[in-house]
C-alpha cells in the first residue's frame, strides 16, 4: 500500500540527500515521477552537480550517473543497516576525484560496518586496512593471498591504476 | 558482526579448499580480469542465499561446482561445491536465542562464532542442496529469516555485484521504483 | 583522410565557440566527470547523421542546444547550435565527383578539405535542421550517402559510444546477431 | 538473406579470430546458434583465454566480456574500413594488463586510420600523439586545452589512473 511506501520512500529519499551531497559538490534528490500515485510511474533521480542546473539522471555524463545511481544503493544500505556490506567494482565510469570520494565515504562507513570491496583503483585500494590479492593459477585455480595494510607494509598488489 | 573467514571448496574457479580471512573493517580484493574476485563476492551470495533474480551467473546450479575442463562435459560420479562464511559474533548482535530458533535445536554451540554453510553436491543423475547453520542441518528459509533479523537481505542491496550500478542506471524509472517496492 | 578540426558553437556544454583541433593518428581525450568529453563524441554524431537508435542522449534535437539553465525553462527568441566537422582529405579519399554528386552542384570550391556542418535552430514555436556540405545547402542523406562511400556508417561502429560495450555484453543474442544483420 | 549475411558474417568472424587471440593469450571465435538457420538463434561468443576451458560469452568475468565484446567492435570496423573510429570509454572493466594490450592494438591501428579515444586510464592515455583535455569552466561552459605530445612534453591532462 502507497503509506508503507512512501514510508520506505521518505527514509531512503533523506540518506541519499546526505550521501550524494557528500559525495558531489551538488545536491540531489530521488524524485517519483507520479508523486500522487507511486505505483503510476517509476523512480529517477535529480541532481545539481555543484552549480549546474537541475538534470534528471538520463541527461548526466557516465560518471555523475554512476555517482548517482551508488548514492542510491548507499541509500538503500543505510536504510535497513546490517553489519556488512560488499561492493563488487562499482567505481569503473568515476574520474579519481569521484573514486576519492568514494574511498573516503567507504573509510568512514567502515567504522561502523565491515566493508569488503572489488577494486582496480588505486583510490579506493589505498585506503584500505586490508588487501587480499586474487590471482589464477596454471591450472585454473584461483589462489589468494592475503595482506596486512594497518602495519603499512607495502601492498604487493599492483594497484590496476 | 563481521565476517571473519570465508572457506571456499571447489566453489567456481576455487578448486582448492581455501581459507580467506576478513577483518572488521574496510578490505579490499584485487586482481587480474578472470582471476576470482567476482566469484569471492558470488561465494557469499550463494552461501547466505543473497541472489537477486540476476542472480550468481550460473545457469544451473551445479555449474557452480569446480570445472576444470570444458564446461559441456558430463560428469561421472559425484562433485560437490561447498561455501562456509564464519561471522565473529562476539558482539551479540545475533542472540543465541535467534540461532536455536533459526536451527530448530539448542545444541548449535557456542554463538559467539556464527557459521553457514551450504554445499551443493552433484550425482550421476540429480543434485542436492543442503545448508547448516552452526553445523545443524536447517533450510534456506531459516538463514535467510536469520539474517533478515539483522538488516541482511537480497533486495537490500547488501552485495553490489559488478553491473548493479550499471544496471540500476539504464533500467526503466518504474523498475528502479520496484526496488523500494521491494525494500518497503 | 582524417578530421582536421571540429567546430562546436553552442553544442551542449560548449556554449562558446570552439574550434578543436585533431591530428591524422592517435588523439586521446581524458579530463573529469562531466566535463564534456562525450558531447565532444556527441558532436561527431550528430553532424555526420551517424546516431543509432541509442543515439545522442537528448530527448528532442533542441536539447543539444547549449542552455546554461534549468533545462525546463522556456527559450523567448531564436537559439541555435552548430556543428562543423572539417575533413583533411589531401590524400583523396573522397574525390571530387563524389562531392559534387552530394552536393547537387560543382561550386564546392576546392576538395582537398570537405567541410560537412549541421545546424538546429528553434525559434518560439518551432525548429529547423540545416546540413551543409563545403558550404552548399544538402540533405541529411546526402551527407550520410557520401559518407557511406568511404565506409563511415551509423552501423559500422564507426563512433563508440561511452555504454555500448556494456551494451553488446547485455543484449539478447538475437539483438547481437542483427547487428551484423544491419551491416551484411 | 542468408547467403549475404553469412558473407558478412564469415568476413567479420576472421577478424575477430585475429583480434581476439591479439588481445588476449587465447583464442575467441564467434557462435551462430543456429548455424543452419542464422535468422533462427542469436550470436554469442565463445572464447578460450590462455589454456583454459572454452567458455560462452555469459560465463565469462566482467573483463574478460569487456575486452570480448570489444574485439568484436574492431572486427566490425575492419570489416568495412574507414578513415576515422572514435571509442569512448571502452576500457573501463579492463584490467591494466588488458587496457595495455588494447592501447597497443589502437596504437598500431592508428598507423592506418585516425582514431580518437575518450579514456581515464594511463594505459591508453600515454600512448598517443596528441592529448585533449576538456574541463567544465564555472559558467557551465565547456573548454579544450590541446597538448602535442610527440614532441616529448610532459602530458598536462593528468592521467586519472
Ligand atoms: N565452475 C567453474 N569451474 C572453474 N572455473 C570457473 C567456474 N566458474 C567460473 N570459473 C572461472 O572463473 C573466472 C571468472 O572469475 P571472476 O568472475 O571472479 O573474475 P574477476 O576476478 O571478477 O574478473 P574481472 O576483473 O574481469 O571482473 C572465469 O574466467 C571462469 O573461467
Ligand atoms: N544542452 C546543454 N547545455 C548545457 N550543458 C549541457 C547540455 N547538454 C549536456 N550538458 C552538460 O554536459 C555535461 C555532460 O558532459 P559529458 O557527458 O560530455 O561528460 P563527460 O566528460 O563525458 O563525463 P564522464 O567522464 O562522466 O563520461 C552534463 O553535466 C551536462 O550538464
Ligand atoms: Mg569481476
Ligand atoms: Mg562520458
Amino acid at each position: 500500500k502507497k503509506a508503507t511506501f512512501m514510508e520506505a520512500y521518505e527514509a531512503i529519499n533523506e540518506q541519499f540527500e546526505t550521501i550524494f551531497s557528500r559525495l558531489s559538490d551538488g545536491s540531489g534528490t530521488l524524485f517519483l515521477e507520479n508523486e500522487e500515485d507511486p505505483f503510476d510511474g517509476g523512480l529517477t533521480m535529480k541532481a545539481q552537480p555543484g552549480d549546474k542546473p537541475v538534470q534528471r539522471l538520463a541527461a548526466m555524463s557516465g560518471g555523475e550517473k554512476s555517482l548517482t545511481a551508488l548514492a542510491f544503493v548507499f541509500a538503500i544500505q543505510r536504510y535497513n543497516p546490517a553489519p556488512f556490506y560488499a561492493l563488487d567494482e562499482v567505481d569503473a565510469f568515476l574520474d579519481a576525484a569521484n573514486a576519492d570520494a568514494v574511498g573516503e565515504l567507504i573509510d568512514e562507513l567502515a567504522g561502523k560496518a565491515q566493508f569488503i570491496v572489488v577494486s582496480h583503483r588505486s583510490a579506493l585500494l589505498e585506503r584500505s586496512e586490508r588487501a587480499i590479492g586474487v590471482t589464477m593459477h596454471q591450472d585454473n585455480v584461483s589462489a589468494v593471498t592475503g595482506i596486512d595494510l594497518s602495519e603499512e607494509s607495502p601492498p604487493e598488489v599492483p594497484a590496476n591504476d | 558482526m563481521h565476517i571473519k573467514e570465508l572457506v571456499l571448496d571447489d566453489f567456481k574457479s576455487f578448486g582448492r579448499k581455501t581459507r580467506i580471512p576478513f577483518y572488521e573493517d574496510f578490505t579490499t580484493i584485487s586482481g587480474p580480469n578472470g582471476s576470482g574476485k567476482s566469484n569471492i563476492i558470488d561465494s557469499v551470495l550463494f552461501a547466505l542465499g543473497l541472489a537477486r533474480t540476476s542472480g550468481i551467473r550460473a545457469e544451473k546450479l551445479t555449474d557452480l561446482i569446480y570445472n576444470p575442463d570444458d564446461t559441456d562435459a558430463t560428469h561421472t560420479g559425484e562433485r560437490e561445491a561447498s561455501v562456509e562464511v564464519v561471522f565473529d559474533n562476539n558482539d551479540g548482535t545475533i542472540d543465541r536465542s535467534q540461532v536455536i530458533n533459526a536451527a530448530g535445536t539448542d545444541s548449535i554451540g557456542e554463538t559467539d562464532e556464527i557459521t553457514v554453510k551450504r554445499r551443493v553436491k552433484e550425482t550421476a543423475d540429480n543434485y542436492y542442496s543442503y545448508y547448516y547453520l552452526n553445523g545443524r542441518s536447517v533450510n534456506l528459509s531459516d538463514i535467510k529469516d536469520l539474517l533478515a533479523q539483522v538488516g541482511v537481505t537480497p533486495e537490500g542491496y547488501n552485495v553490489v555485484m559488478q553491473g548493479d550500478v550499471t544496471e540500476i542506471i539504464n533500467m526503466s524509472a518504474g523498475n528502479r521504483r520496484r526496488i523500494i517496492d521491494e525494500i518497503a
